[in-house]
């Protein structure tokens, strides 16, 4: 099963989620790959220590430009079960640096994926805030989306460029059955804000909206700056209780 | 003055220092426009009424696609001395829209304000989470750039790559006296994370880094949902304090 986590909405915890979605899949025995499609690096910059400089040759860039091997530029984790492939800076040009290419540029990470897909029993993508090409190319590449949306007030008008997208890419056959498994509430407090926000969600979404909503929780935030996920660094916290009660609703659906 | 408030960071606040640094600075007597460059519209939905639909030749979209004049585009806020240029979805499109076009496709915006930068004491630019075309059109036609950084781990990475963009703008000669103005700590709170990364900042800026720093305060969110900034929502909240310090800082450098 390949998932992507989307939503060009900045700042929502698509990396976060990402992340430990990848983590809590791995530690329940499954094979996981997490792939960085994010020029921004950050779910690379978790997993890989800071002195292991990716270069561009070794990343996902590669996989896109110059049609490399994704096994080849797959690496191991310090975690069983999960393994990555980094991202790098250069990935953010990929629009521009492709605009002039021949072949179906949207279905580069498909086809990159197709020979290791049954290597792994998930493939979770993380994107980048944005509806370009790269996203285009993991909605592609992808069987189903998992969206986070932060309970803020901003963070409803993008879904309705989001189900845009996922219904073009649908529609120009780049991955008919394509699908939204679930959207998934992020940042939630006990203020007015963002129990109007959910609400209204679950009207709109109805049985898409997860169950688990993910509440706001500094460990999240600690872990990333630990270099690790939150099963790692705080198992007992709400983070970690969120995040383990998403992963069992994932494998469910 | 063309201020840019741009970070390829999602989520950092952009759009809500945009905002109300536009009020801020309209409030004090000057002439402001305020343009949204980012298709996820955010800013034109705090200003322009729900009911009042934008269309794509009302935009900045038609302005940069069709070099319409921006004076077609400019709107009135029901705030004295503050402007407003619209963003529209289909903006989301131009990195690909425009990479068979023959003119200096990163000059667009720079050409369409020149005629009406003399209207304005600030121009004010809020852009999306990316350094795509949209972002280097905003570069070029921008005097200074005030980054907004959020004091969390992943916020520190990104910074790196904003440098190297700004110095290509500055190279190809797209803009040669591009600067930054100012960094600016936003959702600034008590926890160990985020003094850390705003000691980070201070050490690795030095003096670009503004005194003022935004906390996270609930009313700037509240501000948004009402449809207005923060000094006409919250005048004595946190929030409004500590933008109305971070405008007369602006005003001075
Ligand atoms: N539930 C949470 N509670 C507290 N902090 C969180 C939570 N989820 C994420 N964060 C923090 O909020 C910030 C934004 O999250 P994250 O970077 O995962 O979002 P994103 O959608 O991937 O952002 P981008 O749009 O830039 O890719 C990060 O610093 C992260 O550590
Ligand atoms: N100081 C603050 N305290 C609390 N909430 C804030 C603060 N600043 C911004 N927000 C809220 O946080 C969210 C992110 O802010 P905003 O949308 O301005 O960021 P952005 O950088 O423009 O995001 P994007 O990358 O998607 O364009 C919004 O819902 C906003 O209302
Ligand atoms: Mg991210
Ligand atoms: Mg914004």
């Amino acid at each position: 099963m390949i998932l992507s986590i989307a939503n060009q909405k900045g700042g929502v915890a698509k990396t976060t989620t990402a992340i430990n979605l990848a983590a809590g899949l791995s530690l329940e025995g499954y094979k996981v790959l997490l792939i960085d499609a994010d020029p921004q690096t950050n779910a690379t910059q978790v997993f890989i220590h800071p002195d292991h400089e990716i270069s561009q040759d070794r990343s996902l860039y590669q996989v896109m430009m110059n049609f490399a091997p994704i096994s080849n530029v797959i690496l191991e984790t310090p975690f069983p079960n999960l393994h990555v492939v980094p991202s790098h800076i250069r990935l953010s040009s990929v629009d521009l640096e492709l605009a002039q290419a021949l072949d179906n540029r949207s279905e580069r990470l498909k086809k990159a994926l197709d020979p290791v897909r049954d290597r792994y029993d998930y493939i979770v993508i993380d994107n980048p805030p944005s509806l370009g090409l790269i996203t285009i190319n993991s909605f592609t590449a992808s069987d189903k989306l998992i969206i986070p949306v932060s309970t803020a007030f901003f963070a409803l008008s993008g879904l309705v460029q989001l189900q845009e997208t996922i219904g073009m890419v649908k529609q120009a056959q780049l991955n008919p059955n394509l699908e939204i498994m679930g959207v998934v509430c992020t940042f939630s407090d006990r203020t007015l804000v963002s129990s109007d926000v959910e609400r209204k969600l679950r009207e709109h979404f109805g049985g898409l909206v997860f169950q688990t909503t993910i509440p706001k929780n500094i460990t999240l935030e600690e872990a990333h700056s630990n270099h690790t996920h939150i099963f790692a660094y705080s198992p007992t916290s709400a983070g970690a209780n969120a995040y383990k009660s998403l992963v069992r609703e994932v494998i469910q659906r």
